[in-house]
């Protein structure tokens, strides 16, 4: 463990009670895309089939949590605020997602087994999770400023693994292309976001595109 | 130096 990761494990738990937070205080789910949520609860289910592996009670306990809290968002936005969310909005087309990490997955893995190859996917299906909320994000033109917030931890936990990631190279000559090049390209979707985010939200304005 | 196999991270 290093500051890097630690800082980008609680910005992702943050992100998360943030949303949380955005759905039971506003009793609405507008603005989120429920696709979005799928995919993450698809790449947590998927990536933490070795659950019962122990690393450390930390690894445990994240894990738990990131699979129940996922879960429980698609419940939130599904059944208990299913009123609020207008699927019109969420247009934007998963199969092809889906497909494209599969297929990925199959070919560039580190082991050809079940568990491997589903980890692998999760790694690929995580990278572009976002891309339906940025989608809906860009059809609507604007958000509530708590949905930036979400969005701004989601993304920083992405960048400082970037950081944890360089850091690990140089103490622990550790190496993970995969990983590597999916959270790259994961953290570059949130290019754009950052700079509105940076230029509208952070000076107290409304998150609105140009 | 660690493998990448352990996958240690979440």
């Amino acid at each position: 463990m290093n500051f890097f990761r630690l800082t980008a494990d609680l910005m992702h738990l943050l992100s998360i009670f943030v949303l949380l937070l955005k759905i039971q205080k506003t009793r609405s789910c507008s603005g989120i895309s429920f696709k979005t949520q799928l995919l993450y609860a698809v790449v947590f289910v998927t990536r933490y089939l070795d659950l019962l592996k122990w690393i450390s009670l930390y690894n445990t306990l994240m894990k738990i949590f990131f699979i129940a809290s996922s879960i429980y968002i698609l419940y939130l936005m599904k059944i208990k605020f299913r009123a609020t969310y207008d699927p019109s909005q969420d247009t934007f087309r998963i199969e092809f997602l889906l497909g494209a990490c599969l297929l990925l997955a199959l070919v560039f893995n580190y082991t050809f087994t079940f568990i491997e190859v589903l980890w692998t996917f999760s790694i690929y299906l995580e990278a572009v999770a976002i891309l339906p909320q940025l989608f809906m994000l860009s059809r609507t033109g604007e958000a509530e400023t708590i949905t930036t917030h979400y969005l701004f931890a989601l993304g920083a936990y992405r960048g400082l693994y970037l950081l944890n990631w360089i850091w690990r190279f140089y103490t622990e000559h550790h190496i993970d292309w995969i990983v590597w090049v999916a959270g790259a390209i994961q953290t570059a979707l949130y290019s754009d976001f950052f700079y509105i985010y940076y230029k509208k939200v952070l000076h107290g304005q409304k998150f609105e595109l140009p | 130096s660690s493998s990448p196999k352990t996958h240690d991270e979440l």
